[in-house]
């Protein structure tokens, strides 16, 4: 098999294994020095690498934008579509006006494999693999749902008390490691301005809350920004989406990630559910990967320039 | 290797109150060992469900003796995911 030379040989219309994009990730950083570092905020219950790719001009603790993907490890469009935010930022700054005026003042964050131990299982043992991987004292089942471990209405209605379930909170709040990096990291940080989770598959915008049904103090804005965002993406292939808080717009759901970002002072909190062609669910053909994230980029764009002209 | 040969993956559109509850229950019900790839939120909006092998029939005459209509949305899982694995292992190629 063939390795990319360099990120511009990198087959971004593919899938790629976890080593692949870890090598992808080195790569960009040994290509752009003055741009890309490499942040490894932790490691997974497996002991892998939590890599985070920080995209900087200088300064000291900017003003920052998080993005992730893949916290669900079995939606592979999403990594994929962070292997290729990353080389879109890249290439991008300097030319990209918005863009560059976001990165002369800012830094993004981006964790382009967010459940590293769930992903490789996907590749090699089960397709369908969601959770973490950590073993459930107690019980033969395996792994946590990531996305209900937060503290933010843990254990609530929306999430599992079951370890067999595909929803199961865990046995606390930010019990799983991959959640209790990012959760020091943003503490630590303490300047993220906005957070956005990226999943797949069903076409949503969403902001917090979802544990709850009290809206956000900032909910007029949030949604304001939501309408903008999904309609820039809908420009490109008239993809549609629905946009509101998540309970609203799915169901309740507690201990998700942007209800404790939110919660953390992050107003900016959003997530994606990326898109769905109702015909191939979490296996989207590889085809689909550049166009998802080419629509989803100017969503993105949408939110990361807002934040960068409504500081707070 | 875990493999998916005979799972379908069903499109289920609740039509009212009654068939959104029906797939509420469905949600906590361990029996079919059903994976909701979309879950249940409101009247009008698709359920996505994968069913193993061993409870379509099953499932296919819980839904049916309730009159709930659905599609099949993915016939056959391992053969999409077979797709998959050999577009990948070409492209590395």
């Amino acid at each position: 098999f063939a390795q990319p030379r360099n990120t511009d040989s990198y087959d971004y219309y593919n899938y790629h294994t976890i080593s692949e994009i870890y090598r992808f990730q080195d790569m960009l950083v040994a290509e752009n020095p003055n741009l890309v570092s490499k942040v490894v905020i932790g490691q997974s219950y497996e002991g892998r690498p939590l890599n985070v790719l920080k995209f900087s001009t200088g300064g000291t603790n900017r003003r920052a934008i998080w993005i992730d993907t893949g916290i669900h490890s079995r939606e592979w469009v999403t990594q994929a579509s962070g292997t290729w935010f990353a080389k879109k930022i890249v290439t991008d700054y300097g030319r990209d006006a918005a863009l560059t005026a976001i990165l002369d003042n800012m830094d993004i964050f981006l964790e382009i494999v967010t459940n590293p131990d769930g992903f490789y299982y996907s590749h090699t043992r089960n397709r369908m693999w969601r959770k973490t991987r950590k073993p459930n004292r107690g019980s033969s089942c395996i792994g946590v749902d990531p996305n209900r471990n937060w503290d933010a209405g843990f254990g609530g209605p929306g999430a599992s008390s079951s370890p067999c379930s595909e929803t199961y909170h865990g046995p606390s709040a930010h019990s799983e490691s991959e959640v209790k990096s990012i959760v020091d990291f943003v503490k630590s940080h303490g300047n993220i301005k906005a957070f956005i989770s990226i999943h797949a598959y069903s076409q949503m915008l969403m902001y917090p809350y979802g544990y709850t049904r009290t809206a956000v103090k900032d909910q007029a804005e949030l949604h304001a920004v939501a309408q903008r965002a999904v309609s820039n993406l809908a420009s490109l292939y008239g993809t549609r989406y629905r946009y509101g808080s998540i309970i609203n717009v799915i169901y309740q759901a507690s201990g998700g990630t942007i209800d404790w970002t939110y919660n953390q002072g992050i107003k900016y909190s959003y997530t994606f559910e990326l898109r769905d062609t109702g015909r191939y669910g979490f296996v989207l053909p590889a085809s689909q990967i550049v166009p998802t994230a080419r629509e989803t980029w100017l969503a993105l764009m949408t939110l990361m320039d807002h934040t960068f002209k409504n500081p707070y | 290797k875990e493999t998916f040969e005979g799972h379908q993956v069903f499109r289920i559109v609740p039509k009212d109150d009654v068939q959104l509850s029906l797939l509420k229950d469905l949600e906590d019900m361990f029996e079919f060992q059903l994976d909701f790839w979309k879950d249940v939120t409101g009247v009008g909006t698709p359920v996505d469900v994968r069913v193993p092998l061993d409870s379509l029939e099953s499932f296919k005459s819980h839904l049916e003796t309730r009159d709930v209509d659905y599609s099949i949305m993915i016939e056959d899982l391992q053969a999409v995911l077979d797709q998959e694995q050999e577009e990948m292992d070409s492209a590395a190629r």
